[in-house]
């Protein structure tokens, strides 16, 4: 599945 | 942003520059692998691929390319800058046995096929087997100086701190990135012995760490 928001961590 | 996380980047950013002024003031690289910081520097390009697409915020942006400049600085210290104290007879790990499986594996297991998640998901497997050649490297000269070992402390401590950041997230906000938390407790785990030694022996004032 599509992980919906970008990869928001370091 | 919680706290765990804060610490988890602060503990991460700590151990780069310990690693980076030990080597820096010392004129010296001797006891570091090459290998796992070129490693790191090809984990922090594959990751933050989207440096310039997608702005998260000034924290992110800031940290990535501290990260990057950092990483790619150690690599030319120890390859260039300092190559006559590069203990390449000691940093025979052979890093293809990394690479390979964990570009198969980045290809079969990710959250959606297109480059730059494929390269993402790259970076996180590869991340959690990058100290492998450093503690090869520790095992194979059966020793290493207090100031790595304090930089090896750090760098364990980052993504263990991680793991508490993951599950803050859950529990407040349902997030779960699945392929960041099996990797991180894989990572978290290659550092469980060093964390005993560290305890039992350098903490004990020993000036560097004799392994048994």
């Amino acid at each position: 599945y599509a992980l919906s928001m970008p990869h928001d961590e370091l | 942003m919680n706290v765990f996380r804060l610490l988890g980047d602060v503990s991460h950013l700590v151990a780069i520059i310990i690693l980076f002024l030990k080597i820096f003031r010392s004129k010296s690289c001797a006891g570091i692998s090459g290998k796992s910081q070129v490693l790191f520097a090809l984990v922090f390009t594959t990751r933050y691929l989207d440096l310039f697409t997608s702005f998260i915020s000034i924290y992110n942006t800031v940290m990535k390319v501290v990260f990057l400049v950092l990483s790619y600085a150690t690599v030319y210290l120890i390859y260039l800058r300092f190559r006559s104290s590069y203990d390449s007879e000691s940093d025979t790990f052979r890093v293809e046995f990394l690479l390979v499986p964990v570009a198969g594996l980045s290809f079969l297991e990710n959250y959606d096929f297109t480059p730059i998640e494929i390269l993402w998901t790259f970076s996180i497997y590869l991340e959690s087997v990058a100290i492998l050649p450093q503690l090869f490297m520790i095992t194979k000269t059966g020793e290493a100086e207090s100031i790595t070992t304090h930089y090896l402390f750090f760098l364990g401590l980052y993504r263990a701190l991680y793991l508490a950041n993951w599950v803050w997230r859950y529990h407040t906000e349902g997030f779960f990135d699945q392929i960041a938390v099996v990797s991180g407790v894989v990572q978290t785990i290659f550092y469980c012995d060093f964390f005993y030694l560290y305890v039992t022996k350098v903490l004990k004032g020993n000036s560097k760490l004799t392994l048994p």
